[in-house]
């Protein structure tokens, strides 16, 4: 069985909403190492990778491998129901029709709890090869947020040129042209500021701006992003989550290729 | 002019 503690419903409520708008049903694949999910956009352009790892939880208990199928408006709508910062607590039988969600108010005052019925779901999982990326940015969050917002109201997609002079953002559509260049600086007060371009090669790349935005939904959940490119694979935009314990949100999206 | 690729093509089936 499964029996997992989150201390703030936050998080889960944060990572719903980040990937509701991409997917509509998924596996949340729940084993002793933690709970991941893994989907694609129906339309197979960009894929969603998230892991929580077990030291996200306390405690954290699952014996064997438990596939939740969940659709993620029907969890939205349960998770309406927390506050947070609620503690939650997931739970599920070894071969469960429904995920139990119990939600503590931190003052203790109040328990809400709620199941939520699971769907059988044939959820093809791709590989995702190992790869030593050509540029890796760590940016702030929100700037990222910004840059996609602002150029998607120039076009509806956006080339990434990564050079040892910096990262441009740039856009061309009808009424004009737009871009912005960040270039590596460190701020030593703020590490969250800090622009960090990591470049083993040049690499140019476009991307549709409509995943990127859809992407940046999760800006709430970390302050920095973590972009990485290699000229013709697909951009890898990454959220860490939950401080330290290596769980993460991961957008992959395919780039746009030139005839 | 450009085509938007598929995920499928540079991630294979598990």
């Amino acid at each position: 069985m499964l029996e997992s503690r989150l201390e703030q419903a936050d998080l889960l409520k944060k990572v719903v909403e980040a990937i509701s708008g991409l997917v509509n049903d998924c596996n949340f694949d729940c084993n002793d190492s933690g709970i991941a999910l893994q989907a694609m956009d129906n339309s197979h352009v960009a894929l969603v990778s998230m892991m929580l790892k077990a030291e996200a939880f306390s405690p954290y208990r699952c014996d064997r491998n438990i596939a939740l199928g969940i659709n993620l408006s029907s969890l939205t709508k349960v998770l309406r129901a927390a506050q947070s910062s609620d503690i939650l607590t997931l739970k599920a039988e070894d071969a469960p029709d429904v995920v139990n969600l119990v939600f503590e108010s931190s003052e203790k005052d109040r328990i809400s709890e709620y199941d939520l019925k699971l769907m059988d779901i044939d959820q093809e999982h791709l590989g995702i090869p190992e790869t030593e990326y050509a540029a890796s940015i760590s940016m702030p969050s929100n700037e990222f947020q910004r840059i996609c917002k602002d150029l998607m109201n120039i076009s509806e997609s956006v080339s990434i040129e990564c050079t040892k002079e910096g990262v441009k953002f740039a856009a061309a559509g009808d009424i004009g042209t737009g871009s912005v260049t960040l270039k590596q600086h460190s701020n030593v007060d703020k590490p969250e500021q800090s622009v960090e371009i990591d470049l083993s090669e040049p690499v140019a790349l476009s991307f549709s701006l409509k995943y990127l935005v859809n992407f940046t939904k999760a800006t709430s959940l970390a302050s920095k992003v973590k972009l990485s490119l290699s000229n013709e694979v697909p951009l890898l935009v990454e959220y860490e989550l939950s401080g330290g314990n290596s769980s993460y949100l991961r957008f992959y999206l395919a780039p746009k290729i030139g005839d | 002019p450009s085509k938007q690729g598929s995920i499928m093509s540079f991630f294979g089936k598990k």
